[in-house]
This record gives structure tokens, sequence and C-alpha cells, in this order.
């Protein structure tokens, strides 16, 4: 889940 | 960044813009929840505290403190503003939002990818934001005659979360690992609460005659 980790959307 | 994403964060911005306009334009808040507007502006301050510690892009950031300010000028407007606060129709905006806000937390505290302070945060706006709406509906029901600028506000807000679930389908066939179950689960129940005022929406709209939620 690491690309969800991101949090790049808003 | 993908044309559904940016459609997406413009339909919000959009949202927004339509709904300061109102309250501006015509001084008056008539048929918007406050309570929606407050869990909004919860919303965005539990999500963007990672503005603080975590930078993704110059858009990114711009637009968090972007729909941060607008939804605390929304607040502002309903609740202090000495001409509008008394268009504000107390006794239809009944919805008992502590509730959602205690579900989320409780919500976010048992379901998270990561057991951190800023992660459940984060994860409890996320489930806050998928009901945030629900004042807003339930006050348009008892509303009657809706008028233009507040329809136009809420279907441009459900425009908003379909067109991020398309971003989610696009991100999810061009990526690779891109996975995230708990924002896919809550944006899709975000977006089914639209449903009903889609259905009413474009049926006005099709006949041509004003905004009614029976």
């Amino acid at each position: 889940d690491e690309q969800g980790r991101k949090h790049d959307e808003l | 960044m993908n044309v559904f994403r940016l459609a997406g964060d413009l339909t919000h911005l959009l949202s927004l813009v339509v709904l300061l306009l109102k309250i501006v334009a015509t001084k008056s808040c008539r048929g918007v929840s406050a309570k929606t507007q407050e869990l909004y502006a919860i919303v965005f301050v539990t999500r963007y505290l990672d503005l603080l510690f975590s930078f993704v892009s110059l858009y990114n950031s711009v637009m968090k403190v972007v729909f941060l300010g607008s939804a605390f000028s929304i607040v502002y407007f309903m609740r202090y503003h000495k001409v509008v606060r008394h268009t504000y129709d107390r006794e239809l905006d009944t919805f008992r939002s502590s509730f959602l806000v205690a579900g989320s937390m409780v919500l976010a505290l048992l379901i998270n990818s990561k057991y951190t302070f800023f992660e459940v945060l984060w994860t409890f706006s996320i489930y806050l934001e998928a009901v945030a709406i629900l004042p807003q509906l339930v006050m348009l029901q008892r509303t009657g005659n809706i008028d233009n600028l507040t329809g136009n506000y809420v279907f441009l807000l459900g425009m908003y979360r379909g067109l991020y679930i398309l971003n989610w389908i696009y991100r999810y066939s061009t990526e690779r690992r891109y996975w995230q179950m708990i924002v896919w689960v809550s944006g899709i129940i975000q977006t089914a609460l639209y449903a009903d005022f889609f259905y009413y929406y474009l049926k006005c709209w099709n006949e041509n005659r004003t905004l009614v939620i029976p």
C-alpha cells in the first residue's frame, strides 16, 4: 500500500 | 495527474466558487447546510495537516490551501456574517452531524493502513468526507424549491466524486502497484449517496422546472 500512503490525491 | 483527476479537482473548485458566489452575490445562504460545510472544514483540516511535513507538488499544495480557505470562508459567512447568518435555515438543518464525526473517528481507529497519529486523522478525513454531504441532502428534501445555485453546487460536488472514480480506474490500469482500498470503498459509497439527488436534478432539468427533492 506504499503508493496509497503517499497521499498524492486531494 | 490525468485528465479525470484534473477535471475532478476543477469541478470541486468550481462547486466552491458557485457556493461562495451564491452567498456573496445574493447575501443569502438559504438552503445551504452549515453542518455539511463545517464537516468539510474538519475534513480539510485533518487531511491537509500534511501541508506541514510532506510536499507532493505545487499544484497539490496550492489546491489544499484554496480548499481550506474556501471552507472556512463559507463557514464564516454562514455563522458570523452580519447579513448572511440571518438567512441560514437553522430549523431545516437538524441532522446530528456529531454522530458522523464520532462514527468516522471510531472507524478510522479500527480500519486504517498504519496506526499513527497523522495516518489515523487522514483516514478519518476520508471516512468523514464520504458522509459529510448527508446533512445537505436531508436539508434539500426539507427546503422545497431549491434555487439554481444551490442545486448546481450539489450537482458539481457529485460530479467531482464521479470523476475521481474514473481517475482511480485510469490510475489502476496504468500505474504499477497503485492500490488504495480505503479511499476506493469510501469514494464509491460517497458517490452512491448522490444517486437520488442526481435522478431528481436531471429529471427537473429535463422537464425545465425548479428542482424539488420529494
